[in-house]
C-alpha cells in the first residue's frame, strides 16, 4: 500500500507530465514554436464542400482544414487534414534543425468519434530526413504503424539515431484502418535534439 | 495516389485556397 | 496506507482542480470574462518579422502576436507576447470591480521550450491598481519575482489587503531571466474579490 502522500506525489507528476503537452518533449514541428508546413506533394486536400459560410444568409464559401492543422494542437473531432485516399505526404520545416528520436502521431480516441470508429487513421507511414524542400527521396528514419487498438496519442522512436541533423522531414503515410474515401492526419509531431 | 517511392515534384502550398504561414527570419519569440 | 476508493477520490479532485483552469480561482483579467488590454504603454511588442501569412503565394503579412494573448488562455510555445528588452508594461481592464487578492503569472516549462531554456520569460514585476487608465503612478499591490526553477503556473499573493477596489491593473515588468532582445508574455491572471 502507499500513503495519502506518496500517491498526491504520483498524481502531481502525473497532472504536470500531461500538463506539458502530454509527453513533456519539445515539439520542432509545432506550428506556433517555428514549424511549418511546406508542402503536402501529390497529395490532395479531400473537398467535402460541406461546411457553408455565410454572412446575413449569403453563402461566401466551403471552409475545410489546411494541412496546417496537422501542425496545431486541437485535437477536437473535425480538427484534421483530410487528404484523399490512403496515401498522403506532409512536408514540415521545423523550428530549428535537430537530430531526430522519435516522432508522436496522434488521432482521436474512438470514444469520441460520431461513428464510433477510427477508420479514417493513418496506419503504416515512414519518416524521411530531407536535405532541402525539393529532395525527393530523403533520408528513412522509420517505418512505423499507427495502431487504432492503441493509445490515442503514440509515440515512435527512430531505430538507429540518425548521423545527419534534419530541419526538414517528409511524413509518408501509406495506408489508413480503412476509410475509403479519406485519411484524417490530426497531429504529428517530432522530437529531437538541436545540433550544437 | 501514387505507389511507395517517389512522388510528383513538389507542389508547394502556393496553389492551394489557404493561409500559408511561412518562417521567413528566424523562430518567433518564445 | 489509503484505500483504492481513497486514491481514486485524491485523483478526481487533482483533475477537477486542473480542469477549472488549474486554480480553481476566477481570472478577472481573461479577454473571454471581460477582461480586456487597454494600453501597454511605452512598451512595443517586439516585431521579428519572421512569420509570413501569404495566400496563392502572394505576401500579405507578417504575423505577430498582439499583447491580447496575455489574457488568453493559449499556452502553446510561442502564443506570448513578446516585448522588446526587459521593461514592459501592460494596462489591463478587469471583468469588474475587484479587490485583488493573488495574480498568477504563467510561463511554458523549460521541457517544451526548443532552446531549452527560458531566458525570455519576467524575472522582477510590480502589479499596480490604478483608478483610471491614464493615471501614471497607481497603488502598489506587490512586487514580486517570477522563477525560472520554478513551476510553470506561479501564483503571487497580495501582501496587504488593499483598502480600494480596481477595475483597471497595470502589470509592470522590470527584468526578464536573461533574453537579450525581448521578453515573451504568455498569460496574466488577476485574482480577487468583487465588491458588493
Amino acid at each position: 500500500g502507499i500513503t495519502e502522500a506518496q500517491a498526491q506525489v504520483l498524481v502531481n507528476k502525473a497532472l504536470k507530465l500531461y500538463s506539458q503537452d502530454r509527453t513533456g518533449l519539445v515539439d520542432f514541428a509545432l506550428e506556433s514554436g517555428g514549424g511549418s508546413v511546406l508542402s503536402t506533394r501529390c497529395s490532395e486536400t479531400f473537398e467535402t464542400k460541406t461546411a457553408l459560410i455565410s454572412l446575413f444568409g449569403i453563402p461566401l464559401w466551403y471552409f475545410s482544414q489546411s494541412p496546417r492543422v496537422a501542425i496545431q494542437p486541437d485535437m477536437y473531432p473535425g480538427n484534421c487534414w483530410a487528404f484523399r485516399g490512403s496515401q498522403g505526404y506532409l512536408v514540415v520545416r521545423l523550428s530549428m534543425k535537430i537530430q531526430p528520436s522519435a516522432f508522436t502521431l496522434e488521432h482521436i480516441p474512438k470514444t469520441l468519434s460520431p461513428t464510433g470508429n477510427i477508420t479514417s487513421a493513418p496506419k503504416d507511414f515512414a519518416v524521411y530526413g530531407l536535405e532541402d524542400e525539393y529532395q525527393e527521396e530523403g533520408q528513412l528514419l522509420g517505418r512505423f504503424t499507427y495502431d487504432q487498438e492503441g493509445e490515442s496519442l503514440q509515440m515512435f522512436h527512430v531505430l538507429k539515431r540518425p548521423e545527419s541533423a534534419f530541419q526538414i522531414v517528409e511524413l509518408r503515410i501509406f495506408s489508413n484502418w480503412g476509410h475509403p474515401e479519406y485519411t484524417c492526419l490530426y497531429r504529428f509531431r517530432v522530437h529531437g535534439e538541436p545540433i550544437k | 495516389p501514387t505507389s511507395e517511392g517517389s512522388c510528383c515534384s513538389p507542389a508547394r502550398l502556393a496553389r492551394t485556397p489557404y493561409l500559408v504561414l511561412s518562417y521567413v527570419n528566424g523562430p518567433p519569440p518564445i
